[in-house]
């Protein structure tokens, strides 16, 4: 629902490029992640959520540890 | 448990799909597990109608977001049969339900579980083998810009917010990760998959964990 336009194309490649050497900055072995540009690079990060991250949370119940069992409630 | 384990070697996962510009992820999430559910049962490794999740989950929102354990307890109460994706095409937008014959061939979901396996990834591991992929939610903010490697910094167990599918697990090197499939594509990241580092719940993958049964 954005205003699509050649400035703001570059403006979010611009500020991608930036979280990348930001992102790839940190001191790594190499098996670490890397970024860098891909096919979401042209997108500004809240565009990039509202566009692609679409799952609610959900809460679930803890698992029980091992050898752990709900004790049944003892008057 | 085996120092790696891959679904994808016992050939039940099916190749990475793109959710294009659909927040359908839960969707996808959903039926990939349930064909790989069906696959390990035996069942023909079919692509499923994700577009009928999409279209019918009422308690979801089709491309505009949904929860995977809503399109759970909907697929579990419904008794609805997933059709293939042949018969129902994914179009990458909200749609009007179709309803099919009861005679209709699909798969259902007989049931699921789900649970927080945060501090308690080696269960996680178990139960990824012994029921099979795994539906997570995570937080796939920094994911924009991943493009290999193994996920462990950047990436809080903050606010859960794009779902996807473990497949396996690798504890063969310094660092032991999750194979996690994405719907972006296989384009993106490790032709469609991403490693997440195992343990410290890293993007929060341990916290909302479930398993499906067909």
């Amino acid at each position: 629902t954005w205003p699509w336009s050649p400035q703001r194309e570059a403006a979010a490649l611009r500020e991608s490029l930036n979280r990348h050497r930001y992102l790839n900055s940190f001191p790594h072995d190499n098996s670490t992640a890397f970024y860098g540009v891909n096919q979401f690079s042209y997108l500004f990060p809240e565009e990039f959520k509202a566009l692609y991250l679409g799952s609610k949370p959900a809460w679930a119940p803890r698992y029980p540890a091992k050898g752990q069992t709900p004790i049944p409630n003892v008057s | 448990l085996p120092l790696r384990f891959d679904w994808r070697d016992k050939h039940v996962v099916n190749h990475v799909r793109n959710q294009k510009m659909c927040g359908g992820c839960w969707a996808f999430s959903v039926v990939s597990a349930v064909e790989s559910a069906g696959a390990i049962q035996g069942k023909p490794l079919d692509y499923l109608s994700v577009q009928q999740v999409i279209d019918c989950s009422f308690n979801n929102y089709g491309c505009r977001g949904g929860s995977p354990l809503g399109a759970l307890s909907w697929l579990n109460e419904t008794q609805l049969k997933l059709v293939a994706d042949s018969q129902y095409p994914f179009k990458a937008e909200n749609g009007l339900c179709r309803y099919f014959p009861p005679s209709q061939s699909g798969v259902s979901v007989k049931g699921f579980s789900a649970y927080d396996f945060s501090n308690q990834e080696d269960e996680m591991a178990r139960a990824l083998l012994s029921f099979g992929p795994l539906v997570v939610i995570v937080d796939a903010v920094s994911w924009q810009d991943y493009l290999g490697g193994i996920i462990q910094h950047h990436c809080s167990s903050g606010e859960a917010n794009h779902a996807v599918l473990i497949t396996g697990f690798d504890k063969t090197g310094n660092t032991p990760y999750w194979m996690v499939r994405n719907s972006w594509g296989n384009s993106w990241g490790i032709e469609g998959y991403a490693h997440v580092k195992m343990g410290g719940n890293v993007c929060g993958i341990a916290d909302s964990v479930a398993a499906v049964f067909v």
